[in-house]
């Protein structure tokens, strides 16, 4: 293995990306997820981990781009150069470019994701029957919409199992109409298309009016190929058309003749001697997951290696069962370090001493008589001890948070001490509205979890993903809001509401087989109704109006008292 | 047997020209990828370099160091392959 010169790294663990633009050769979920399948191959073996931004500036910042997309290093049409990505650091260090005059796959051909239909987004099975025919390509027959479609087992008239294939009568990606599918005919600089075009812009990218006139409404977006599109060449997008006519001669199938590459190419109308219309034909493609961890190992700091079954090899060759070579896993250790035994557990804080406090029997509101002590500066009607009940109270990077109507307190636990606030909380997460349920922050990921309602939020730093509803998360339609989260060990949070709880899988983003169960079934002593819980040094805090039941790890009621003076020190 | 048709070759609009010899293909290669430092070429010193340069590319890419621009060499310049340089510059 090879490092770039001076040994250029990340000089932090958490490391974040964020995909700027797609290829219309792929459904952006499948995208994605060989982005994260990518990643996942370094953060296997190092202490990093990367979390994904949807704004800003991330550290790798991933683009597709034809030709030349905007670098001193242009790529060079189909085949050849297939990307490039730059060592750690600022600005475009770091970043990885992907060349979309490539056929993106995930390496045996038309990865071809389904959406609607009856089969929950499953791939196309190709070739699959319908009606006694066999087919190797997404069709529309049978369908009087035009809208192609295809079997996701081998056989449709046993199985049933559909979906609809990749076009533009479907959706769009990027562009500014969230996805809304192309309007053909539309209007176009005073011009009718009732196809996606590529005038308007010099990046080749196609694309269509998501309204009827784009000149009025400026609605658009990028329309996916299908399946059967040429790559390159100058019809992107569009269909061979067979039979074809070349130099006089007719061409029932591809061809490469007139080429001294070799490559397979069609005319894309009945005649290119007539209309010189061509592009190359659908091929094996290359493996977006495959070239996206090379590109990644250099973004992390790996220049390329001479050994030939390396992962940081610098050509490309097609393996169906990847898995890192030593070579890889020694230089990435070589830079990170190696990942720490299982995943790291966050540091257990030391149990506070036992503080004595007011006997719950006297009347809360009688309290100490001598005026509060806290000489905090805050307008009286925004004082944290006038308040009897907070909307939710949870940890957030170590420090308890008092949430209340749009504000939030915090009671700083390191040598300043004592509570700071009240801070607006639009001030600090803009998306969020003023009422939250509960919250969490995931200790692997930092992820920040804010539930109101049936709606949810995670932010990762400054970027935020939602409103989502929590039913997306598999809670029940009963769920009218969820009051309390959990961290319990890797990745699992339980999710309280009423008299019961369920147990999410933060990865997956859903809820665990088994549940809800009843909360004073597995939590024996605490209230059946407790409108907040949260994990705090240690121990579970059960909160209802004033008063808060602790549990320590041996799940006993070890003591209960007043959130307004063990917890807010009032 | 008829005699094999002539191929001819098309020039394709829209196509990204690679129709090169072979030495100017290995002149690219080598130059892109950082095997052949742009700076100070002269004509003597270009021909030692090229053969070093390619005894340099044929070693990282794990084949016969023989200097020569041979069938296999040719083959592994037509592969695709990452755009980084092998040799940092």
């Amino acid at each position: 293995y090879k490092t770039f010169a001076g040994d250029l790294k990340w000089d932090h663990q958490e490391v974040t990306y964020r995909v700027i633009s797609y290829t219309p050769d792929m459904e952006t979920s499948l995208v994605d997820d060989a982005f994260a399948r990518a990643f996942k191959v370094w953060s296997d073996v190092t202490p990093l981990t990367f979390t994904r931004l949807f704004d800003g500036t991330a550290d790798i910042m991933i683009s597709f781009g034809k030709t030349d997309h905007g670098d001193p290093y242009p790529f060079d049409g189909k085949d050849g150069l297939l990307a490039h990505a730059y060592p750690p650091g600022e600005g475009l260090q770091g970043d990885a470019h992907f060349d979309d005059d490539e056929y993106w796959t995930l390496g045996t051909g038309p990865a071809v994701k389904t959406r609607y239909g009856n089969a929950d987004g499953a791939m196309c099975n190709f070739p699959f029957t319908f009606e006694g025919k066999s087919y190797t390509t997404c069709t529309t027959d049978g369908r009087s919409d035009n809208l192609p479609w295809c079997s996701t087992t081998a056989d449709y008239s046993r199985d049933k199992t559909f979906g609809f294939c990749p076009s533009e009568l479907l959706y769009t990606f990027g562009g500014n109409a969230d996805g809304a599918e192309c309007v053909l005919p539309f209007v176009f600089m005073g011009e009718e298309y009732d196809s996606c075009t590529t005038e308007g812009r010099s990046d080749g990218y196609r694309w269509c009016a998501t309204t009827s006139n784009f000149d009025n409404d400026k609605k658009f977006g990028f329309c996916p190929s299908r399946e059967t599109a040429v790559i390159g060449g100058n019809s992107e997008g569009e269909p061979c058309h067979f039979p074809f006519v070349f130099l006089g001669k007719e061409y029932d199938s591809c061809t490469s003749e007139g080429r001294g590459d070799g490559k397979l190419w069609c005319s894309t109308t009945d005649s290119y001697d007539d209309d010189n219309k061509w592009g190359f034909c659908p091929d094996q493609g290359y493996s977006l997951f495959l070239v996206a961890a090379h590109e990644f190992g250099h973004a992390l700091g790996l220049d390329h290696s001479n050994i030939r079954e390396a992962l940081m090899y610098p050509m490309y060759s097609y393996v169906k069962d990847f898995s890192l070579h030593e070579d890889d896993v020694e230089g990435i250790q070589y830079l990170y370090g190696r990942r720490a035994g299982p995943d790291p557990t966050p540091p257990q804080p030391n149990t506070p001493s036992p503080t004595s406090y007011p006997d719950p029997k006297t009347d809360p509101t009688d309290g100490p008589t001598d005026p509060t002590t806290t000489t905090r500066p805050v307008d009286p009607s925004k004082d944290a001890c006038k308040l009897t009940k907070f909307d939710t109270i949870t940890v957030i990077g170590g420090e308890l948070h008092f949430f209340n109507d749009g504000q939030y307190w915090k009671m700083s636990s390191g040598t300043e001490g004592g509570l700071k606030g009240p801070f607006s909380i639009s001030e600090r997460w803009s998306a969020l509205p003023a009422v939250i349920d509960s919250a969490f922050e995931n200790l692997l990921t930092r992820k920040l979890y804010f539930f109101s309602g049936t709606r949810f939020w995670v932010y990762t730093g400054k970027s935020v993903l939602g409103p989502r509803g929590i039913e997306k998360l598999g809670l029940p339609d009963s769920v009218q809001k969820v009051e309390g989260a959990l961290q319990r060990g890797k990745g699992k949070v339980l999710l309280f509401s009423g008299e019961n709880y369920w147990r999410l899988d933060v990865k997956s983003q859903k809820i665990d087989k088994g549940y809800p169960r009843y909360t004073d079934a597995v939590f024996g002593g605490v209230p059946n109704d407790a409108h907040d819980v949260f994990h705090y040094q240690g121990h579970i805090y059960f909160c209802r109006d004033r008063f808060y039941w602790r549990m320590n790890s041996r799940r006993q009621v070890d003591r209960v008292g007043y959130v307004k003076y063990d917890l807010l020190k009032c | 047997w008829s005699l094999p048709l002539k191929s001819v070759f098309v020039t394709f609009p829209g196509d990204i020209i690679k129709n090169m010899t072979d030495t100017e293909l290995a002149d690219g290669y080598l130059k892109k990828f950082g095997y052949i430092d742009t700076l100070h070429r002269s004509g003597f010193q270009s021909m030692v370099s090229t053969s070093k340069a390619l005894k340099r590319m044929q070693r990282q890419m794990g084949l016969e160091e023989t200097g020569e621009l041979d069938k296999s060499t040719l083959e592994a310049m037509k592969r695709p392959r990452c755009g980084v340089p092998d040799v940092a510059n």
